[in-house]
């Protein structure tokens, strides 16, 4: 029943953050019903869907670590349809408290596995997890919880080049944590209309991976609205709907959803 | 002798590989001598120096895994007066090459240190090293490696909230790992007038860190030039010296250098 989405790209500052939140409101406001795992020290996807330090009770921290279920830790947040796993700095200590367990890199997997089939038809429809910008444990373990593969492509240079590096761990973690592991997808991010180098990168990119890996055909215009959203606590398509930034989101999701059904 | 400053931050994005590169190139330019230590899996810096993986025959993890002395991983750059030590992704592997040896943390240190001692006075006058977006055991190993540490933190609203996070962190590695740890400056990048957040965010920084923590009075604008370099395999001074990025990191050279003489 859930489909489980993770967002990742070892290349910081690339939207991944940005991606889940509005991404996740616009397939809420479409009706279907979503989670949110913040899977990042930094905490970013709580702070932008406006729950703060003193909300995070119980955080994906204590689902991997103490096993803590699912619905335990999930909140609701100020768009309907879409809730919330939290994230924090505990986040961080995961490696080193998970160092003993030969089946470490199963946890998440084996957690939202689990909930799927104590909620059956009432689960998420949709669960999206946001990692941190890096290829350590937390996202391993992302990967090895997911179907499939949101992949957000800053359109720059140092954005390309890291792309190798992340379809080589991706082989790897398909020929042994999850073999049935894909991309569902590449999120063109951050397209300044202003500036030569978007348009480059993008071409590069349909030229260079169109055959290998699907790309959206959405581009994410670079658009000062998403990154105003967040210090209101919201998500951009709370925040203004209209803008270019919410747009884009709101196309994204009905493409994700219309791959998804061709799948 | 050589003065070590890590560059660091553990928020993606926020332009540490292009501090590197560009604050480097401009020390060299003023006849400083400047080593960058790449030390993010990512090689950003080696890219953005036009050392290509080809050309990356000893790393920076061999420097730290298997003790390579720095200067026999050292290469010269385009740019007269700045070497760099490159990196690859072997980097990821670290954590897990040293698990076993409890002094892990202080390698960089001790392969710096050594270095200092055989070169004496014709060492290199700075060296920068280029960190991860994480607060991993690179970022803990660079840290205790440095005299000091330069933070970029880009003008957006994300980018302030993992502040308080980094601050702590480097208030954990003083107290154990590197007591004379300080934190150099913070340089506010990516600033775009265009955005009233920029703004903000610059105001917020000087207000509510400007008594604990030196912010740089210069700050880094928003400048294509600046992501369309590293393309070309040059920093931003060589491919366009009059840019307002090239200027911006020529401007805080000085600035640096003034404030390392104060101190
Ligand atoms: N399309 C966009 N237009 C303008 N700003 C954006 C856009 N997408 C993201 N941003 C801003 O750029 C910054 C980086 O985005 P975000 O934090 O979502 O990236 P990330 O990949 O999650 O970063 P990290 O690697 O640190 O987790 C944020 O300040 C965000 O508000
Ligand atoms: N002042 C600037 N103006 C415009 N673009 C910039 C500026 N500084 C950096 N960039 C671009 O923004 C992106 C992020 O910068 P950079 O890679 O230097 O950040 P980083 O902190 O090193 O990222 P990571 O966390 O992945 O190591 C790059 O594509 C870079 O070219
Ligand atoms: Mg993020
Ligand atoms: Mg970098």
């Amino acid at each position: 029943k859930s489909r489980i989405l993770a967002v990742v790209n070892q290349k910081g500052g690339v939207g991944k953050t940005t991606t889940s939140i509005n991404l996740g409101t616009a397939l809420a406001a479409v009706g279907r019903k979503v989670l949110i795992v913040d899977f990042d020290a930094q905490g970013n996807a709580s702070t932008g869907l406006g729950v703060g330090v003193r909300d995070r009770k119980i955080t994906s921290y204590d689902v991997v670590v103490d096993k803590v279920p699912l619905e335990d830790a999930a909140v609701k947040t100020l768009v309907p349809g879409l809730e919330l796993v939290p994230g924090d700095e505990n986040l961080a200590g995961v490696e080193t408290a998970l160092a003993h367990d030969p089946k470490r890199s199963f946890r998440l997997r084996d957690a939202l596995r689990s909930y799927r089939e104590r909620a059956g038809a009432d689960g998420y429809d949709i669960i999206l997890i946001d990692c941190p910008p890096s290829l350590s444990s937390l996202t391993i373990n992302a990967m090895t919880a997911s179907d499939s593969l949101l992949v957000p492509l800053q359109c720059e240079f140092y954005a390309m080049e890291g792309l190798s590096q992340l379809l080589r761990t991706v082989q790897i973690v398909k020929s042994g944590l999850n073999p049935d592991l894909d991309i569902q997808g590449i999120i063109l991010t951050m397209f300044d209309k202003r500036n030569k180098l978007s348009g480059e990168v993008e071409q590069e990119a349909r030229e260079k991976l169109g055959g290998k890996v699907y790309i959206y055909d959405t581009v994410i215009p670079r658009n000062v609205k998403l990154s105003e959203a967040p210090g209101y606590g919201k998500p951009a398509l709370l925040y203004d709907y209209k803008c270019s930034g919410s747009e884009a989101y709101i196309r994204l999701a009905s493409e994700l959803l219309h791959r998804e059904r061709a799948l």
